[in-house]
């Protein structure tokens, strides 16, 4: 967070986001590893006094004395562990705090990032320099510790999630996930709905298992998901081959550095007895083979950084470690114990054939510090996971995508940072990837938002962070993939990249209340119990004379799946169909009258989209006006897909929504 | 398999509760109370949830399931840091 609060704008619009008392009464709850408090992060000079509505604790524990640890700033801290510990047996304290101290890093890395005070001269070992800042640093913080070492317990999640609300948190922050599963089955979806119930917004990671389509976690309409994307910050090493070529990688090696003449260089895969030795498991490398010299491992199975502590063990100078096509050009730096730098796939492709060339091969590795205004920023990571939304497909998700790679924020005192337990380095800050990261930048937004909009619901504040996002870089180009280097889609990226700025004035809101969620469930023909389950507050049961459908929930964006239509052959026909969406905008603006324009591009079909009215007119401020789309699609085959936008705007505001379009 | 006990979510109707209860958790407690004696009760929720979590063996979440007022039994699932 040395970088974000630029990239996301937010030094360009302190007026937009006054940090007066009002956010300082929002309290962000984190579901994490728990909290390490000593941090300057959690320096609560200049905060008033404890919001008079808070009923949060701050547990003791042996490690952990309340009266030291939390503050005016880290005003809540507990743990939940019963769930844990029936499955897997007591708590190790020798390996881990029965308490809410984080021995990971994990959760003092996503508070930190959501809200943490402003540190100066922070970095990681040199690296990322700068001061670093939570989203909303007059926010306050509540951790709950949910997560161990073997795991986060659905059972501790949920009584996590009812102490926060019960305490008093306005916003949760949730970088942790399961499996795609129906919501009335998912304990995240159960807490975040009655969270979202009591006005509390529940920001959730989508979940690290892209490029692979429909890979998503935490998938209910009333989550905020958040997939990663980059940053125009890096941190480039580069690869110096005898041959005279130079290959840019990353890394965040702060060692001693490699001599600037070439030393020799093998393939894991050639230092080898084990038929995967190219990824440089443990045990796998020869000492004799690769003893003094640079070695090219290839990424999969085990971490990274494990991979270099191998390399390291077996008595390498270094390592080259080179993505391959699951990872593709994604390059995520790592603070490696010995010189070493990642690649490519294309780099390390180039790599791979020069070091197989011949036995004598040579190379360096220079490592270049830190590179601000990386272009084109952000993209994708290719480890984002991607829609569409296995549970329901009628709902586009990610909803969005925020800064989720190489994020430098406050780290545990316990742990290295890389986390191996070779690595005795402590370090403030440390720079980690995944939607984890992303996740509480979002949140923490939402909690700037909260701040300057106390009266706007769960759902609005969503849908102002959504329709306010971006899609194309300045020049006009859209925001690329990184895994395929092509165009994000709205199943990459929702509705695109956060825009806080913006967001704070996005003109129109696309609202939602518990009530409407209600309906939504009928019209995925839940059962009583299972609409029980979610909402057991309310004594509800769908009205058989009443017509239900997904596409009536006023959801920020469009997610429009058309079955295929066959013949009696079993072949495409020509026919086409129709679908008809419904939605309902509020102005949070000034008076204004909206015009819709609209925009699809499908390979091998031409889709219509109609919008009526397609001219709204607001002449007060909370004015509600409805409209519909119909979409008109050709049959194609099942598989296809294409992606279209829907912006509504008074030539002020733009309120975008995305269109995923896809046959099945 | 059958024996061994797992821990459970078990989501209850709150409006569904007997007169003769004057808190929900004594009507949780003898709910779990009512399939086996021993198992362990880990929470109770009454915000975001209505009902408890315990550790039980598959049969006795089954006899769970079967109770009056309950309306769910899940598994407790786990789930990993993104």
């Amino acid at each position: 967070t040395t970088r974000t609060p630029e990239f996301l704008g937010l030094d360009r619009s302190a007026a937009l986001f006054p940090q007066s008392d009002n956010a300082a009464d929002i309290v962000v709850g984190v579901l994490d590893t728990g909290v390490w408090p000593e941090r300057k992060s959690f320096d609560d000079t200049g905060f008033g006094a404890i919001p008079a509505g808070w009923n949060g604790q701050c547990v003791a524990a042996k490690d952990f004395d309340p009266a030291k640890a939390c503050n005016r700033k880290l005003i809540g801290a507990r743990f939940f562990s019963k769930g844990y510990e029936s499955r897997l047996g007591p708590i190790d304290e020798n390996r881990e705090s029965r308490s809410p101290r984080d021995g990971d890093g994990h959760g003092t890395h996503t508070s930190t990032t959501a809200t943490g005070s402003a540190v100066p001269d922070a970095s990681l070992l040199g690296y990322a320099s700068g001061t670093a800042r939570g989203m909303s640093p007059r926010a306050r913080v509540a951790v709950y510790k949910v997560c161990w070492m073997g795991g986060c317990f659905s059972s501790d999640i949920l009584a996590a999630i009812n102490a926060a609300v019960d305490d008093g948190c306005h916003i949760l922050s949730l970088s942790l996930g399961g499996g795609a599963t129906e919501y009335f089955r998912d304990s995240v979806a159960i807490g975040a709905f009655n969270a979202m119930e009591r006005g509390v917004v529940v920001s959730c990671s989508a979940g690290n298992a892209g490029p692979g389509v429909a890979t998503l976690s935490n998938l209910a309409p009333w989550i905020t998901t958040v997939g990663a994307g980059t940053l125009d910050r890096d941190f480039p090493a580069y690869v110096v081959l005898g041959n005279g070529k130079n290959y840019t990688g990353v890394s965040l090696y702060s060692g001693k550095p490699l001599p600037s003449t070439p030393i020799p260089f093998v393939f894991a895969g050639n230092a080898t007895n084990s038929t995967i030795g190219n990824l440089c498991m443990p045990g796998t490398l020869l000492p004799e083979k690769v003893a003094g010299k640079i070695v090219l491992c290839e990424r999969g199975i085990n971490p990274r950084v494990q991979k270099g502590m191998v390399v390291k063990d077996a008595g390498g100078a270094g390592m080259v470690l080179a993505n391959t096509a699951a990872n593709g050009e994604e390059l995520v730096a790592d603070s490696h114990l010995l010189p070493a730098t990642l690649v490519g796939e294309k780099a390390g492709n180039e790599i791979k054939t020069y070091v197989l060339s011949g036995p004598d091969t040579t190379a360096t590795i220079v490592f270049g510090g830190t590179k601000i205004g990386v272009q084109p920023s952000p993209v994708v990571a290719a480890f984002s996971s991607r829609g569409p939304n296995a549970v329901t497909p009628e709902i586009l998700k990610p909803d969005l995508i925020a800064p989720g790679v190489n994020i430098l924020a406050g780290w545990t005192g316990t742990a290295g940072p890389t986390g191996l337990p070779a690595d005795t380095r402590r370090v403030e800050f440390n720079i980690i990837s995944g939607t984890s990261m992303s996740c509480p930048h979002v949140s923490g937004l939402a909690a700037l938002l909260k701040g300057v909009h106390p009266d706007w619901s769960p759902a609005a504040i969503k849908s102002a962070l959504m329709t306010s996002a971006y899609i194309d870089y300045p020049n006009g180009n859209s925001i690329l993939d990184v895994a395929t280097g092509l165009a994000a889609t709205p199943f990459d990226i929702g509705a695109g990249h956060v825009d806080p700025p913006k967001a704070v004035d996005p003109g129109l809101v696309y609202d939602l209340t518990a009530d409407d969620y209600l309906d939504f469930f009928c019209a995925l023909n839940y059962t009583p119990p299972q609409i029980a389950t979610i909402a057991p507050g309310r004594n509800f049961t769908c009205d058989s004379k009443k017509s239900y459908a997904v596409s009536k929930l006023n959801y920020p964006s469009f997610s429009v799946p058309f079955a295929t239509a066959t013949g009696s052959a079993g072949d495409s026909t020509a026919t086409t169909t129709t679908l008809t969406y419904e939605r309902t905008v509020t102005n949070v603006g000034s008076p204004a009258t909206y015009k819709a324009t609209t925009t699809a591009k499908v390979d091998g079909g031409e889709i219509k989209i109609t919008v009526d009215p397609a001219v709204l007119e607001f002449t007060e401020t909370g004015a509600k006006k409805s409209y519909t789309v119909k979409f008109t699609a050709p049959s194609l085959p099942s598989g296809s897909s294409g992606s279209g936008r829907l912006v509504w705007s008074d030539g002020k505001h733009i309120v975008g929504s995305p269109i995923a379009f896809t046959w099945t | 398999a059958a024996a061994v006990p797992t821990s459970y979510i078990i989501h209850m109707a709150k409006s569904q509760m007997p007169a003769r209860f004057a808190e929900h958790s004594h009507w949780y407690d003898a709910s779990l109370r009512s399939v086996s004696d021993s198992a362990e009760l880990l929470y109770t929720y009454d915000t975001v949830a209505h009902g408890f979590s315990a550790k039980l063996t598959p049969a006795e979440a089954r006899a769970l399931s079967r109770q009056h007022g309950v309306v769910a039994v899940l598994p407790d699932i786990r789930y990993e840091l993104h």
